[in-house]
């Protein structure tokens, strides 16, 4: 038996809000420790991991590991059935999962709607994404990287992402002309919210997909601050922390000529 | 043209 109670359903809106546009079918892997999804855009240049802590539901019950294969354009228009106020709990069988239990309650319990999604068998490949020691590290306001992306898209549909020690600098050239945004890092204590660090081991100089890079900015309501880690020749990771986990992004940089 | 490398170049199959 698997069970998973939200009492901040609206949450479960957003992250399915910030995986779907990447990914259409997906893997919710359940475990005693929590849920997790791993998978890739269809180009499989971009990948997308979420995990969701078992302390993060109230209450969790998952007696063994096991997965539910969704597609995630059925699943948002059942979501959207659910009121924002809404307690969301899913449930579903562990030994022969065909179908998702979606349960709706709002605050005063007087409602409940119930809703079953069929599930499918997704065959997806799983990569195992090691701890990296990356040579940057940027933390930033999620809304500013957000505009960071939709601003310089109009430019090119390319940016250029250089890191020192006092500043980030994205820089965009296209046919019209010529971009860049550079922010240095500020620490305001009274608001944690809205400052800039910067952990640099050496300088880095990497190229991305905009397109890619402002699709993951869908995770923004997620969380105030967004964080960036840089390597030479790695991924960028793209990550976005909640209370009950994380949502992280992965894009492979642009190469060659 | 640059291009992007696909994922499991970088991470490895589980």
């Amino acid at each position: 038996m698997f069970e998973a109670r939200l009492t901040q359903g609206a949450l479960l809106k957003r992250l399915l809000d910030s995986v779907k546009e990447l990914v259409t079918d997906a893997n919710f892997d359940c475990s005693e420790t929590g849920i997790s999804l791993q998978a890739m855009d269809n180009s499989h240049v971009a990948l997308v991991s979420l995990s969701l802590r078992a302390e993060g539901f109230n209450p969790y019950r998952c007696d063994r590991g096991f997965s539910l294969g969704v597609n995630l354009n059925s699943l948002n228009k059942i979501m959207k059935c659910a009121g924002n106020e809404d307690v969301i709990t899913l449930k579903a069988d562990d030994s022969s999962a065909d179908s998702l239990c979606l349960l709706f309650e709002n605050s005063s319990n007087e409602r409940v709607s119930e809703y079953e999604l069929k599930l499918m068998d997704i065959d997806q490949e799983h990569l195992s994404i090691p701890e990296t020691d990356y040579d940057a590290t940027v933390m930033m306001p999620s809304a500013e990287f957000q505009r960071i992306c939709r601003d310089l898209m109009v430019v090119s549909e390319s940016v250029t992402i250089d890191v020192s020690k006092d500043e980030i600098k994205f820089t965009a050239e296209g046919e019209l002309g010529t971009g860049n945004v550079k922010l240095k890092p500020t620490s305001t204590i009274d608001k944690p919210e809205e400052s800039i660090t910067i952990e640099l081991g050496q300088t880095v100089s990497l190229q991305f997909s905009l397109k890619y890079l402002s699709n993951f900015t869908r995770g923004t309501p997620l969380s105030d601050q967004v964080m960036l880690c840089l390597s030479d020749n790695m991924p960028l990771l793209v990550e976005y922390k909640m209370d009950i986990g994380y949502i992280r992004y992965y894009l492979a940089p642009k190469v060659g000529d | 043209t640059r291009s992007q490398i696909r994922m499991s170049r970088y991470f490895s199959n589980n």
